[in-house]
């Protein structure tokens, strides 16, 4: 599981039997407490019930395989919504996206508060003291003075049936044999550095000359180096943080956004035992031509269930597609030849307003940005389904695909 | 001599809780996400809030909120725009 924190909006994706909407009301009383952001329902924030108003709510997942071993209000749709409407005191629309039978998503959404249209927050401001809370006047708020985000953009991509070759990588045995053979490697490239550096060269005695003898490197420091690598080697091929670096690298999914292009990217994950990976990636904006940063940082992240009969891989980015990075197409490429899925499902949500040159139809209406970047086929596959949604504010765009 | 770029975000780890993780039970892969959103942009928080809103919250305070949720803090990546954290199940 995984959870971003954005000084405007939080973002929480999680796995298993977690019950994650039962959180829902606490993280509105904390942004009320300690984030200070207006509240509406309770007369001080003293008050237990005290709850931030959300500027807007998305909540969405994949269909479950296995609903009746869910909790709370996790066990069907309809609860979650019922929750969601009863804690957001209505507003939300609740959509289905996809085949009622096949692998279908679904996705809760509310309009945009119109009464929270504040003022920016003066950029001076020394610290992170709580200013006093304020409650929402019932004749809303003040005239819109914030200035929008720019590329505004999630891309989803969700697995199943993963190839059992590929998601053997995500199992604590096989990833403690890979950490092991690198570290192998990498203890015998460091042994010749340091042995070169001494003068010594590898080949027989006879070819070696006067150098055939290394002081510095006699059996007894081997041994006491290799003592300390032994333990060294154990804590790296059994540590969650350790390994889950590891697989991160083998398997391809440090070069999903490499640094070579992301200079200042890094991923933070883990390989749980004995199956499982999690992984997050905090991915600041490259550098421009002056060496100065254009825009904010954005993040990833990874989920895999590798276990064959229900195995699954979840990839999630709001890294911008093209620009001076990698195309959104390039990314689903790159992500599903990690898994190799058997069907997986892609969606685009975007903000509108983002494309600076909508694509033109020969009918004369336009198409958005994120249909621009949806038509790419991915190699491999045949797509299934494709469908739009037209939000108030955002575009969707959902595509299913199957193995050939 | 090499000093981190400034944009390099920085990593905690929770050595406490990562140690013992068993994930055997964790069959259900299809995730829930929600994303709630207090104002339009970073740029453009209530005059109310913090200056860098939920940002200011410590991760101690996340911790109640997790426990309801059943998850627990692995790690945490910070950055100047957002922190990522890695929590179990």
């Amino acid at each position: 599981s995984s959870m971003f924190v954005f000084p405007h909006k939080l973002i929480l994706k999680t796995c298993g039997t977690t019950t994650l909407l039962l959180g829902l009301q606490r993280l509105l009383h904390i942004a009320a407490v300690h984030a200070g952001f207006p509240f509406h329902n309770a007369k001080s924030l003293d008050d237990i019930r005290a709850a931030a108003t959300p500027y807007r709510v998305f909540y969405s997942r994949k269909n479950f395989l296995f609903p009746d071993k869910q909790k709370g209000p996790h066990r069907s749709w309809k609860q979650e919504v019922k929750y969601l409407d009863d804690t957001l005191e209505g507003g939300g629309s609740a959509y289905m996206v996809g085949k009622m039978n096949r692998d279908h998503w679904y996705l809760y959404i509310t309009s945009p508060n119109q009464t929270l249209t504040p003022p920016l927050t003066p950029d001076s401001e020394p610290n992170c003291q709580p200013t006093p809370a304020t409650t929402i006047s019932s004749n809303g708020g003040s005239s819109a003075g914030g200035s929008y985000s720019q590329n505004d953009e999630t891309l989803e991509i969700l697995m199943t049936d993963l190839d059992p070759e590929n998601a053997k990588q995500f199992f604590l045995s096989h990833a403690s044999a890979v950490a092991s053979d690198k570290l192998t490697v990498e203890a015998k490239n460091a042994r010749k550095n340091a042995q070169e550096s001494l003068g010594c060269l590898s080949g027989t005695p006879d070819e070696l000359g006067v150098f055939g003898h290394c002081e510095g490197i006699d059996d007894e420091s081997d041994n006491r180096v290799d003592g300390a690598k032994g333990t060294e080697i154990e804590e790296l091929t059994t540590e969650g943080h350790a390994l889950g670096s590891v697989i991160s690298e083998h398997c391809g999914l440090n070069d999903v956004y490499p640094t070579s292009v992301y200079p200042d990217a890094k991923v933070d994950a883990y390989l749980f035992s004995p199956c499982g990976f999690s992984a997050n990636g905090v991915i600041p904006a490259p550098p421009n031509a002056e060496g100065q940063k254009p825009g904010a940082t954005h993040y990833f992240t990874v989920h895999v269930t590798p276990e064959s009969g229900f195995s699954y891989a979840s990839f999630e980015t709001n890294v911008p597609g093209g620009q001076n990075g990698r195309t959104t197409a390039e990314i689903i490429e790159h992500v599903v030849n990690i898994f190799r899925p058997g069907r997986f499902s892609v969606t685009l949500f975007e903000a509108k307003g983002q494309s600076a040159n909508p694509y033109s139809l020969s009918d004369g209406t336009f198409k958005s940005l994120s249909m621009q970047r949806l038509v790419d086929p991915v190699r491999g596959y045949r797509r299934m389904d494709r469908i739009v949604h037209d939000f108030e504010d955002y575009d969707l765009v959902f595509r299913f695909y199957e193995r050939e | 001599t090499f000093s981190p770029s400034s944009a390099t975000p920085h990593l905690t780890i929770n050595h406490e809780v990562a140690a013992d993780l068993d994930s055997s039970n964790a069959f259900e892969g299809p995730e829930k996400l929600l994303e709630v959103w207090f104002a339009p942009s970073a740029s453009s928080l209530p005059a109310a809030a913090t200056p860098h809103g939920l940002k200011c919250v410590p991760s101690d305070t996340w911790v109640a909120m997790l426990d309801m949720v059943n998850c627990k803090i692995l790690s945490v990546l910070e950055s100047d725009d957002v922190d990522a954290y890695l929590l179990s199940e």
